[in-house]
């Protein structure tokens, strides 16, 4: 099972429509994809019309169940999407009381990556969606991903944010046996702005070798895929998020990094 | 001294936008005002051109002096923006660690509300840029400012932040003697779109009495003026963007609850 993690600690760069977008082209291509929301906000859990507030089988079960130590089945975590080949292992509220109470629990680091290796060999592919704050979850996020790709928004102050998180996954990196590989993707980009054309540039420069050479363009459709709930490439294939999408995806899995 | 709070649990809904543009207009409208910066993402430092990672004097000198108790003259915490009559309290990165402290400290949720108390006789105009996260940073925000500003981006997924956002006002007015006045700012507004239309239909009749008449455009003059390092109003008075944010200025000024 390869496992990718969606983050970025700057907030509104498209993490949840960039776990959601390859999720669901990854079941469309026939991969078993199961999708973790491990944002307390639970944006993507509201995506497909859960409702973090009263989630019972969550991904703070897990959490729950390692304090508590309780057996835990994971497969009972796992929700439909109503997209064949797509789970989803929805957030829940009290995952945000975890960043209070984490400071003195040991081994909390390590809940989601000991989960998930217990449904290695029921999906081909498991997306994480990350909270845009560094704290225990995203640290959960890194260490059980085998890849992790960062959503950049093509502007001026997501520059700054893009600079953080390289220097957090470096502080991660120092504890870990192999550096954790990543992609840089460009998102939110309208070629008419000088904006988005200059920070793109930036990007190219700055980031050159681990910059995703395409970009997710800004295209209302891939808003108006999460009112209706279903992933872009359901909702329209064709648009230009869905094929920009497609277009990451496909560079994703050619990448020997991601695999 | 008027004390306003910019907040919302959703990321990327244009919170340090509107800090930095209402900011810039009481200034240039000649009111003596003041920036606080308590993200510990630091957003509106970087905006400034102020690097969180090497502020000494910053929003977080404001923790540490409580938690060690050595006295702390707050006048010494303003660094100047470059606009005449608006000053910055810039954020530092050791805020990120408050939150995993915090749990411990008793009283944590006061301070940024007495060392403000200690400026009021300089200042008309306190605005607060706030994280996407609930913690200990947004608690002190809510408990030190008299009126709410509720940035919300006009599209789907931010409209469930925004029931999320109204239901931690509940929690915090449970323990308040008055109820914290509060005021929705519809967002990054697109008329060409049905998701910018149809879920500002949604927060006119869900939240009729809380939200603002008006909207603030999808404008890039916007992005470019945070690029320059300028507020809106100083870098292009008469784009949409900035004279929407002076109608929304007018609009809170004159509304008694932000008195
Ligand atoms: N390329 C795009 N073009 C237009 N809209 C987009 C694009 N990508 C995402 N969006 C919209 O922008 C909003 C923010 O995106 P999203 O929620 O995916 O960001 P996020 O990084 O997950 O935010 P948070 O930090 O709150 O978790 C959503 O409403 C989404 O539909
Ligand atoms: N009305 C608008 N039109 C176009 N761009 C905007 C608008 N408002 C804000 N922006 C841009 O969108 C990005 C996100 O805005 P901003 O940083 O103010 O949001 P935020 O809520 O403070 O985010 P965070 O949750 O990370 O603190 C910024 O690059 C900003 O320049
Ligand atoms: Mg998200
Ligand atoms: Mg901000």
């Amino acid at each position: 099972m390869n496992i990718w993690a969606v983050a970025n600690q700057k907030g509104g760069v498209g993490k949840t429509t960039t776990t959601v977008a390859l999720g669901g082209l990854l079941a469309a291509w026939g991969l078993r994809t199961l999708l973790i929301d491990i944002d307390p906000h639970g944006s993507m859990t509201s995506y497909f019309r859960y409702d973090p507030e009263a989630t019972d089988d969550s991904t703070y079960s897990m959490f729950d169940a390692s304090v508590k130590r309780y057996p835990l089945d994971p497969h009972r975590l796992v929700h439909p999407t109503g997209t064949e080949g797509l789970g989803l292992i929805p957030s829940a509220m009290p995952l945000a009381a975890l960043e209070r109470q984490s400071g003195t629990l040991k081994g909390m680091g390590l809940v989601l990556k000991r989960t998930l290796s217990e449904l290695r060999d029921d999906y081909d592919y498991a997306l994480i969606d990350c909270p845009p704050v560094l704290g225990i979850l995203l640290i959960n996020a890194l260490a059980a991903c085998r890849h992790l790709i960062v959503p950049v928004q093509t502007e001026f102050l997501a520059l700054k944010g893009l600079e953080r998180m390289v220097r957090t996954l470096r502080m991660v990196n120092r504890s870990r046996p192999r550096a954790l590989p990543h992609t840089i993707v460009p998102t939110f980009f309208d070629k008419r702005t000088n904006a988005s054309r200059e920070s793109l540039h930036v990007m190219q420069t700055s980031y050159a070798d681990t910059l995703w050479p395409g970009v997710i363009p800004m295209d209302t459709r891939l808003r108006e895929a999460a009112r209706a709930g279903l992933p872009p490439a359901v909702y329209d294939p064709r648009s230009r998020g869905a094929s920009a999408y497609a277009e990451l995806l496909d560079f994703l899995r050619t990448d020997t990094r991601a695999v």
